[in-house]
């Protein structure tokens, strides 16, 4: 038996939006210690890894690890049915070939089911080693989700050079150049504005402006968002989900051909 | 510029 519940449908409803656009299905898989889901986009470009703690729901039961294939397209379809301060319930049984969620409107008066057939996916799971990155950028999540919109219109690719004294993002195409550049933050009064570097060694790398923008869908998640870089490895880009967990999204940084 | 797989980087578990 699967049972996990959370008080507020708009985090699970947050949690779709930032992966429906990259994952036309993903494996959700439940354990004792949480849920996890970890996919490539459909071009296998990028990998979304999303983990949610099983201490961080309302109410987490699972006997039986479980693998729920999942069609996120269908997902959404069922989600919106949901008010977003409508407790909801995702309830398997073991071995089971649907998924059902229940919505319970906070008085309690309306109570709904939804059940959903799942999926046998076959998808690989990949290994992804810890890294220790030469620049780890935390900034306030809606500061890049407007660098990366702002830069896109003027290429297809984003530059990003992170040194001690900042962290600079460029665009250059036919209309011309573009160059947004931040400095590190020092004694800011609210933390979720702040913008830190821990540097080790400088970097600039290249990145799909497209994809960066896709990964900004997670931004009504968290106040914050942590870019972590390397010379020649994929980017981490990090949101955390409030005592629940995080989403990580992993991009390679484009080569010369 | 050539955009790599992601894939490419990590192994398969």
């Amino acid at each position: 038996m699967f049972e996990a519940r959370l008080n507020n449908a708009t985090t699970l409803k947050k949690i779709l939006d930032a992966i429906k656009d990259l994952l036309n299905e993903g494996t959700f898989d439940c354990s004792d210690s949480g849920i996890q889901l970890q996919a490539m986009d459909n071009s296998h470009v990028s990998l979304v890894s999303l983990t949610l703690r099983s201490d961080g729901f309302d109410k987490f039961r699972c006997d039986r690890n479980l693998s729920m294939g999942m069609n996120l397209g269908s997902m959404a379809k069922i989600l919106k049915c949901a008010n977003n301060d409508d407790t909801v319930t995702i309830k398997a049984q073991d071995n089971a070939d649907t998924v059902t969620f229940m919505f319970e409107s906070q008085n309690q008066e309306k109570v709904s089911d939804y059940e959903m057939k799942l999926m046998n996916l076959d998808q690989e799971h990949l290994g992804i080693p810890e890294t220790d990155y030469s620049c780890v950028v935390r900034m306030p999540a809606m500061e890049f989700a407007r660098i990366c919109r702002d830069l896109a219109q003027f290429s297809e690719s984003v530059v990003i050079c992170c040194t001690k004294e900042g962290v600079k993002f460029s665009a250059s195409g036919d209309v011309g150049s573009a160059n947004v550049k931040l400095a590190q933050t020092f004694n800011v009064d609210k933390e979720e504005e702040a913008i830190v570097i821990e540097m080790q060694e400088p970097v600039v790398l290249t990145f799909a402006c497209r994809y960066l923008n896709a990964f900004t869908k997670a931004t009504p998640l968290s106040n914050q968002v942590q870019l972590s870089m390397s010379a020649d490895v994929p980017l981490v880009v990090e949101y955390r989900i409030a005592e629940l967990g995080h989403i990580r999204y992993y991009l390679a940084p484009k080569i010369e051909d | 510029m050539a955009q790599p797989s992601i894939a490419s980087y990590f192994n398969t578990r």
